[in-house]
């Protein structure tokens, strides 16, 4: 039975996508058989890892192909416990069928159950910064749905913007929907707004914050360029074992070793 | 006759609203009548100006409403040449009233010839960081559609992919569609990895990347955090100075003077 996770957010450059390449590696190193799904058109986790080759099958299939054969989209990595299936939506008429087959929203709960729950111990999920349909998808198919926000000033606002557009959700869509916390990222302790900003998510939530804080890294933006892993690049940086602390409290704080 | 001006990229945090913000801001304190239009359901117009009541009218009924009163929607500003249409979807069934109207592509641009064009010099269109109905009605009403590209290693990639899924929606919507050029943001000089993107974007794109290049600045933080624009924050620095030369380059470039 795998547990699902995916990192949701209507704001852009939030850290969604360096979450769940490094949530996923974590996992993997730790034991865990982990898949990791990239659903953006953008495809950030194939150009994050530098993989060359485009993905001949991937989200795609996984949303179109009725006849989906798990083995034709999985995409190995150097990791044995790490296996990728990529975005192969480039072109706006594949992600616009994507779109239309995620018109229904627990489309991807049931390809989960039904190909992928018996394989994994945890599937990742990184999603586009919208409520689009396949963002919702994504949101219903997971266990623990992640929130990551970036420590600057305004973002209180977009999480209290978030937190709204998530009660609609679960009003409209599915009241079974749940927050699993939300994931501080690119916390800089010179700055007085982070400091800030972080004592009031604390206050606000308690409890729903994750205790691990990411904070600003450069190796981060240093291994992306290069296309590998941070925990790859330089173990000890505060990027690497700032994503080891948090795949650890999510073991923990859920029970899931 | 009005000049629509939207800022359009699939990559999140790369400083679509703050160029948005302050190209409408530097025109208006050039003497251009000029209107800034939030089309995000985030509402990040809103959150970094500072406006604390919520919209009773805004981008929703531009869209949904079929009596449609420009000054019922019009929001003033402190400047005298500056007006706001604000984004009100915040509530997920109102963002998915407008993306049914908005599967017309060339609403948008009927409605702002009907009702926006006699009265601004210019129109500046905030999107969200997708390819949705929304995004694409911006880019089929804008007579400049302008790229902002955050100076990270990644930037190639995601310009890259950007530009191919320009071309779909120039293959596939309207062959009219153009790129003004791409504004390079957030260049900070002393990371070796800035100064190698820039060499790269033009080298590839040359005379397509606006001359004026967007400095990291922290008082651009700084001011979205209380709620101004840069300009009003610290008009000397160098996030103001580079909103208002990129002002004068599209005024020049584009023989709109
Ligand atoms: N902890 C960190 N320290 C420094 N840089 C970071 C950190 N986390 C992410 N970044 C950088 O910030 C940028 C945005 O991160 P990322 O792409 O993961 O965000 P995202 O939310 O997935 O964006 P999008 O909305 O486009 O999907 C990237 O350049 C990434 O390398
Ligand atoms: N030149 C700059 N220097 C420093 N910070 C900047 C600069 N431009 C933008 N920022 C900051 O970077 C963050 C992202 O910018 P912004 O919100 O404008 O991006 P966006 O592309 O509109 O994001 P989204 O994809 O969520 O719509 C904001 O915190 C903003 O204040
Ligand atoms: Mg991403
Ligand atoms: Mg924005």
């Amino acid at each position: 039975m795998a547990t699902v996770i995916s990192f949701s957010s209507q704001k852009g450059g939030v850290g969604k996508t360096t979450s769940a390449i490094h949530l996923a590696t974590a996992f993997a190193l730790g034991g865990y058989k982990t898949l990791l799904v990239d659903l953006d058109p953008q495809g950030s986790v194939q150009s994050a890892l530098g993989i060359r080759e485009h993905p001949v099958q991937g989200a795609r299939e996984l949303f179109c192909d009725p006849n989906f054969e798990f083995d034709a989209v999985r995409v190995g990595s150097e990791h044995k416990n790490l296996d990728y299936i990529l975005s192969n939506m480039s072109h706006l008429t594949e992600e616009q069928e994507v779109v239309r087959v995620a018109s229904d929203y627990h489309f991807l709960r049931e390809r989960v159950e039904e190909h992928l729950d018996a394989r994994y111990d945890f599937v990742v999920i990184d999603v586009p910064p919208t409520t689009s349909p396949v963002s919702i998808n994504a949101m219903i198919a997971s266990d623990l749905v992640m929130v990551p926000l970036q420590c600057e000033a305004l973002a209180i606002k977009s999480l209290k913007r978030f937190l709204l557009a998530f009660r609609d959700l679960q009003n409209n869509i599915d009241p079974n929907l749940r927050i699993a916390g939300v994931l501080l990222t690119m916390f800089n302790r010179n700055i007085r707004a982070h400091q800030q900003v972080c004592k009031q998510v604390y206050q606000a939530l308690g409890e729903s914050v994750f205790q691990t804080i990411i904070p600003e890294c450069s190796y981060i933006l240093e291994a992306s360029a290069i296309g590998v892993d941070v925990i790859k690049r330089r173990l000890n940086s505060v990027g690497a074992t700032g994503y080891i602390r948090l795949a650890n409290e999510v073991l923990d704080r859920f029970e899931l070793r």
